[in-house]
C-alpha cells in the first residue's frame, strides 16, 4: 500500500 | 492597466481548456513580465503553475501588479465565444471589478466583447524550491498521453522509473499489470518523435494517474512534454511554450507505507 503526498511537505508557503 | 493582445486565441483557449478541471478559481497575477498564475487543486496534491511571458503578447503593457480573480468556469463560457484564429485582447483597469476581453476574426470584420466578472480570491502562494533533478525526460506529449491513458485502464497508479536503458512506465491493478519502456531515440527527420533521458541517478516514483491524465489535458498546447523526477520530491511536467512561455504542473509522489 502507499498513500498520497500533499504539496505542503515538499513546497514552502510564500 | 493592462493590455495584452494576442494574435491567436488557440494559446489562452487552450491553456485554459487544460486548467480549468484541476484549478477553478484563480488569480492571474499582471505585471510588466507577463501573465503569471500559481493554483493548487483542492486536494493540495497538483499544483499548476502557468507563465505567459510578455513577449508572447503584442503588445503587452502593464504598468503595475494586477491580480485577476478569475472563475475558470465563467472564463471558458466567454472563450468559447472566441474562434481559434481570432486575436484576443485581454484588458483591465489598475483595480479592476472585470475583465475586458476582445476577439477580433479580422478577415470578417468582426468584433465581439466581453467583460468577465472579477472576483477577490485569497490564494495561497507556494515556494517551489528550484530542484537539480535526478532525471528529465523530453517525450512526445500524445505518447506520453496515450501512456497515461492506457495504463489507467489497469491501476489508480504509475510507477515512473528512469534508468540509464530508458523510461518505465508501470501500473499494476486488480486484472493484472502493463509496462510501457521507452528509450532514448532522436530521428534526425522527426525532431517532434524525440524521447531525451537526461539522468543523474536513476530514480522511481509511484503517482496517480488520475491527475496525469488530467495534465495530459495540456497535449494540444505542446509537441512534446517535458517530466521531471527525483527521488521523494514532486513530479513537474512542463509543456514549453513559444519565447520561454510555460505551463507546468507539480504532483506529489505517493509514499510507500
Amino acid at each position: 500500500g502507499s498513500r498520497q503526498a500533499t504539496l505542503g511537505k515538499f513546497f514552502t508557503q510564500a | 492597466m493592462l493590455e495584452a493582445r494576442l494574435d491567436t486565441a488557440n494559446l489562452f483557449k487552450s491553456a485554459v481548456d487544460a486548467i480549468k478541471d484541476l484549478v477553478q478559481d484563480c488569480n492571474f497575477d499582471c505585471n510588466d513580465s507577463g501573465i503569471a498564475l500559481q493554483a493548487m487543486d483542492n486536494s493540495h496534491v497538483a499544483l499548476v503553475s502557468m507563465m505567459l511571458k510578455a513577449e508572447a503578447f503584442s503588445p503587452f503593457r502593464c504598468d503595475r501588479n494586477i491580480a485577476l480573480g478569475v472563475n475558470l468556469t465563467s472564463l471558458t463560457k466567454v472563450l468559447r465565444a472566441a474562434g481559434r484564429d481570432d486575436t484576443l485582447t485581454l484588458k483591465a483597469e489598475d483595480a479592476p471589478d472585470v475583465l475586458n476581453l476582445v476577439f477580433e476574426a479580422t478577415a470578417q470584420d468582426r468584433i465581439s466583447e466581453y467583460d468577465l466578472k472579477l472576483m477577490d480570491i485569497d490564494q495561497e502562494h507556494l515556494g517551489i524550491p528550484d530542484t537539480e533533478y535526478a532525471a528529465t525526460i523530453s517525450m512526445p506529449s500524445a505518447e506520453f498521453k496515450r501512456i497515461t491513458t492506457d495504463l489507467m485502464a489497469m491501476s489508480e497508479s504509475v510507477t515512473i522509473e528512469a534508468t540509464k536503458d530508458g523510461v518505465k512506465f508501470s501500473s499494476t491493478g486488480d486484472i493484472g499489470n502493463g509496462s510501457i519502456t521507452l528509450r532514448q531515440h532522436t530521428p534526425v527527420d522527426k525532431p517532434n518523435e524525440t524521447v531525451e533521458i537526461e539522468l543523474s541517478e536513476p530514480v522511481a516514483l509511484t503517482f496517480s494517474l488520475k491527475y496525469l491524465t488530467n495534465f495530459c489535458k495540456a497535449q494540444p498546447l505542446s509537441n512534446q512534454v517535458k517530466l521531471c523526477l527525483s527521488a521523494e520530491v514532486p513530479l513537474m511536467v512542463e509543456y514549453g511554450l513559444e519565447g520561454g512561455s510555460y505551463l507546468r504542473f507539480y504532483l506529489a509522489p505517493k509514499i510507500g507505507d
